[in-house]
């Protein structure tokens, strides 16, 4: 199984 | 105040074509360099970010920085009617603190149409996008970007349409990037060579390898992005196991989309 993660674990908020 | 002019209405036409399927709604950021969108999907898995310099529009005039969300479908609905040679007009005051009006006007029959669209909430954007050194991607692969439409749509059709959740396995090796897919009775895999520019200088396929690739994305996201075609005639594709992917259409001298998403990772 392949895991998809969110783009928000990634770039956050300034 | 904001007040812009584009003489042609094409470029915002595509512009919503291009993210208006997958992404609902966007926060669109005025200020004195341009204008710059950002939207993620309802599941946070992609990211778009569009820069439109203040040199794209044809009368650019914001004063004030000005931040305000959108629904893009609504948009999407209004730009339909517009015709491609209209002239747009985009103008918000700041005693409309919750409001921009769209006027599209046809050069032909005079014609105007005026649409007011309120601000929205967006879905947690705009987010901080830093920009990554070249040498952080494991390979860069640029492609006319009809080309990799029609790649999308060939796995599309290869792999179970009912199925949303096909995977495409994109894998760099030398001077070849395959895009491999697995459908119900098989699987299918396309080989993109990089070709000689010398034979087709305008529609090169150039690939960058720093080290051998292999990654996998959700083909529905892909196929989305890859209707920034009408925004450019190449795509840059930016791999790497450890960043986002970078799916990036150059809009002539004055800006780009930039579409972003992880690599799926197996468990």
């Amino acid at each position: 199984v392949r895991k998809q993660s969110q783009i928000t674990a990634f770039f956050s908020s300034p | 105040i904001l007040e812009l002019r584009l003489v042609q209405a094409t470029l915002f036409k595509n512009v919503l074509e291009a993210i208006s399927d997958l992404f609902s709604k966007a926060n669109f950021d005025f200020s004195g360099t341009g204008l710059e969108l950002q939207a993620m999907d309802t599941s946070h898995v992609a990211l778009v970010a569009l820069l439109l310099r203040a040199e794209a529009f044809n009368h650019y005039l914001c004063d004030r920085d000005l931040s305000m969300g959108l629904n893009l479908a609504d948009m999407a609905k209004a730009f339909r009617c517009a015709n491609n040679d209209d002239i747009i007009t985009i103008k918000a005051e700041e005693d409309w603190s919750d409001t921009v009006t769209f006027t599209f006007e046809s050069p032909e029959d005079g014609e105007i149409s005026i649409f007011d669209f309120d601000f929205v909430g967006t879905n947690g954007v705009p987010l901080e996008i830093p920009e990554f050194p070249e040498s952080e991607y494991q390979a860069k692969v640029r492609m006319p970007s009809a080309k990799f439409m029609r790649i999308c749509k060939k796995l599309s059709s290869f792999g179970d349409s009912g199925d949303r959740d096909t995977v495409v396995i994109i894998s760099v090796d030398k001077e070849c990037v395959n895009f491999f897919t697995r459908g119900k009775t098989g699987t299918s895999t396309i080989v993109c060579r990089q070709t000689q520019t010398v034979d087709k200088p305008k529609e090169p396929t150039l690939i960058e390898m720093k080290e051998q690739v292999s990654l996998a994305f959700d083909l529905r996201y892909m196929n989305s992005f890859s209707k920034g075609s009408t925004l450019s005639d190449q795509v840059t594709i930016s791999l790497s196991s450890n960043l986002p992917a970078v799916f990036e259409y150059k809009i002539a001298e004055t800006g780009y989309i930039r579409y972003y998403m992880l690599p799926r990772i197996e468990e």
